[in-house]
């Protein structure tokens, strides 16, 4: 940037003198190395086709992505409402939103699969694991202002039991078109435990076709509706760490 | 914890942002929008160790307990280190395309001291 534009910035020493440049690119190389040794990368990450921003947009708008303050920093607001600084987190948490895969090795119209990374594979506690799901209701189907009640299937795939479902079912309140989650915790807890990434689930709803109730799944035409896996996790021997100083 | 602005050359905090657009980051970073890399920098005379403010450490404990007893050591200089430290929190996609957003404890700089 030229300095006319940001005259306060302070890494505009960059563009200056020779000899300020030599210094601030070693400072500047020492900085990217240090942001990602503590997300534990080795490297960036090589992003050749970015997530649609309508996805993106949309799963961060569902969580409380939180609000970025003039000095940099995220607020993340709590649950019950209020508004936590970072200043508050002694622990290191990580909170991971997966997208929905599909492919051809799927055989059901129904089957997703997410991919959960573990950067630095270090062994990571689930606290919390919930799918978020899309259900759209088509026009014309329900008077106004009536709601129709369905039971959503959510069938998780254990990891190293090829054929072994298991199910998550819940009754579904269904008064206009909207986002739904399902508790999926033990479901990523046993994933995590197996050393596993992949996640496979199948979501059935027998009685949605005939009321004009369609689950989104994967969509390349409703990139803002994709299915997405939200999964909070900690280091598991964060107690008994050892740092070296 | 003193800020940095050329007229001394005591231990102080060096402000230094980084904007992720500038370095092409904002690809893979999602929040925030830049990085305070802040540093420490400057002399840590012997008056400075230990004082006030600055970081208290078994070192700095020993090291006064020696000068008490008129053994200072000559060669045991004090060291301008960070006295306090900030977490921050990053939203950013990882190779496997998946939003990650990452709680990191002591990541900014907030003041230096002696120690």
């Amino acid at each position: 940037e030229p300095p006319s534009i940001s005259p306060s910035c302070a890494s505009c020493g960059l563009s200056q003198t020779d000899g300020d440049t030599r210094v601030d690119v070693g400072l500047l190389e020492a900085v990217k190395r240090h942001i990602l040794s503590r997300l534990q990368m080795r490297d960036r990450p090589n992003i050749t086709h970015p997530i649609p921003k309508a996805a993106m947009v949309t799963a961060l708008k569902k969580l409380h992505a939180g609000k970025v303050r003039e000095d940099g920093r995220l607020e993340i607001p709590n649950l019950d409402g209020h508004a936590a600084s970072m200043n508050e987190v002694e622990e290191e948490t990580s909170e991971i939103i997966s997208f929905a895969e599909t492919d051809e090795s799927l055989t059901s119209k129904t089957s997703l699969f997410f991919v959960i990374s573990n950067e630095g594979n270090q062994k990571l506690y689930v606290s919390q694991a919930s799918l978020w799901m899309y259900f759209k209701l088509l026009p014309n189907v329900l008077e106004k202002g009536s709601r129709r009640k369905v039971t959503v299937k959510v069938y998780a795939q254990e990891p190293g039991f090829g054929s072994k479902w298991n199910l998550v079912e819940k009754r579904v309140d269904l008064k206009r078109s909207g986002w739904h989650t399902f508790p999926l915790t033990h479901a990523v807890q046993m994933v995590f435990a197996k050393g596993d990434r992949r996640q496979n689930l199948d979501v059935r709803c027998e009685v949605c076709e005939k009321l004009g109730i369609v689950p989104v799944l994967v969509n390349t035409a409703d990139e803002s509706h994709r299915p997405f896996l939200v999964v909070q996790a900690r280091a598991a021997d964060n107690k008994h760490r050892i740092r070296k100083r | 914890g003193l800020e940095c602005d050329g007229s001394s050359s005591l231990c102080c905090r060096q402000q230094f942002y980084i904007d992720f657009r500038l370095i092409g980051w904002n690809d893979w970073i999602i929040a925030p929008s830049g990085y305070f890399g802040n540093y420490c920098e400057g002399n840590c005379p012997a008056y400075m160790a230990g004082v006030p403010g600055s970081a208290s450490s078994f070192h700095t404990a020993v090291v006064n307990q020696y000068r008490m007893r008129g053994m200072s050591p000559g060669s045991m200089n004090s060291c301008c280190i960070p006295t306090k430290l900030s977490p921050m929190s990053m939203l950013y996609f990882n190779d496997e395309y998946n939003i990650v957003k990452r709680d990191v404890p002591n990541m900014i700089v907030e003041e230096c001291g002696c120690a």
